[in-house]
C-alpha cells in the first residue's frame, strides 16, 4: 500500500509538471532533433539576433530595451523567461501535497532558494552541446554566439551548458524531472526555515517516490539515484556562482535592470 | 514579509500579473 501511494504521488507530480510548465523535455527534444513541423530559427550572430527580435518575440515585452546593446537586450530577455518560470514553479510547488499548508514564510523561503536550482535543472532540457531553445522553442541560440558576447555577459551561460551536458547524460525524462524538481524545492536546510522537520518529512516522501520511480523507469541505471542526489549539490554551487555574477553585472553595468521579483530572490540569498 | 512581497503575492494569487 505504501508503494501504491508513492506511485500515485509520482503520477500526481508528473501531471502537475505537464500542466504548469509551458516547455518540457519531450517537446524540446522533438524540436532539437528536427521532429518539429517548423525548425527553430537559428540565432548565431548580431544579424540573426536582430531578425529574431523583429519576428519571434512580442513587441510588448521589449519596451525600452530596443536601443540598448545586444548583450543587455539578451540579458533582459533571459530575465523575462526567468520571471515566467518562477511563476510556473510557484504554481507547480502549490501542487506538492501539503505545500500550501506550510507556514507562508517557509513557502517563500523554499521558493526563494529553490527556484534557480530547479530552473537550471530544467534548462538542461532545452539545451544541447551547440545551443539552447529560446522564444518558446521558436528560436535556437548557439553556444558559440553566447560565448562571443562581451564580458561579463559571455560568462553567464557557459557554466549552465557544462552542467547540462553532464546532467543530460543521465537521460531523465519529464516524469523523473517532476519528482527531482519537487525534491529540490522541499530542501529542509534552506536558511531561516521555521518548520524544518515538517519539510524534511515531505522531502523524504518525494525522494522515496523518486527512488521507486527511477527503479521502474530506468531499471538498468543502478547508480542513477545517488547520481541525482549529487546533482542537487552541484546545482547549489551553480546557483551560488550565478548569483555572484548577477551581483557583479548589477554593480558594473549601469544599463541593466533587475526585475523586482528576481531582486527579491537574489537579495540576501548567499 | 515586505522583502518578498511579489513571492507572497504569487503564492496567494496565481492570477496576479508579473510583467517585465
Amino acid at each position: 500500500s505504501q508503494m501504491a501511494d508513492l506511485k500515485s504521488l509520482a503520477k500526481h507530480m508528473f501531471e502537475a509538471y505537464l500542466k504548469n510548465f509551458n516547455m518540457n523535455k519531450t517537446k524540446a527534444r522533438a524540436i532539437l532533433t528536427g521532429k518539429a513541423n517548423i525548425p527553430p530559427f537559428v540565432i548565431h550572430d548580431m544579424e540573426t539576433l536582430r531578425l529574431a527580435e523583429e519576428n519571434l518575440v512580442s513587441k510588448q515585452a521589449v519596451n525600452g530595451i530596443q536601443n540598448k546593446e545586444a548583450e543587455v537586450r539578451i540579458f533582459q530577455r533571459c530575465q523575462c523567461t526567468s520571471v515566467e518560470t518562477v511563476r510556473e514553479l510557484t504554481e507547480f510547488a502549490k501542487c506538492i501535497p501539503e505545500f500550501i499548508n506550510l507556514d507562508l514564510n517557509d513557502q517563500v523561503t523554499l521558493l526563494k532558494y529553490g527556484v534557480y536550482e530547479a530552473m537550471f535543472a530544467m534548462l538542461a532540457s532545452i539545451m544541447n552541446k551547440d545551443g539552447l531553445l529560446v522564444a518558446y522553442g521558436n528560436g535556437f541560440m548557439t553556444r558559440e554566439f553566447l560565448k562571443s558576447l562581451r564580458k561579463p555577459f559571455n560568462e553567464i551561460m557557459e557554466p549552465k551548458f557544462e552542467f547540462a551536458m553532464k546532467f543530460n547524460a543521465l537521460e531523465l525524462d519529464d516524469s523523473d524531472l517532476s519528482l527531482f524538481v519537487a525534491a529540490i524545492i522541499l530542501s529542509g536546510d534552506r536558511p531561516g526555515l521555521v518548520n524544518v522537520s515538517q519539510i524534511e518529512q515531505m522531502q523524504e516522501t518525494i525522494v522515496q517516490a523518486l527512488r521507486l520511480h527511477l527503479h521502474s523507469n530506468h531499471p538498468d541505471a543502478i547508480y542513477l539515484f545517488p547520481k541525482l542526489l549529487q546533482k542537487m549539490a552541484d546545482l547549489r554551487q551553480l546557483v551560488t556562482e550565478h548569483a555572484q555574477l548577477v551581483q557583479k553585472i548589477k554593480k558594473t553595468e549601469a544599463d541593466t535592470f533587475l526585475h523586482p521579483l528576481l531582486q527579491e530572490i537574489y537579495r540576501d540569498m548567499y | 514579509k515586505e522583502k518578498h512581497k511579489i513571492l507572497h503575492r504569487l503564492l496567494q494569487d496565481s492570477t496576479s500579473p508579473v510583467d517585465l
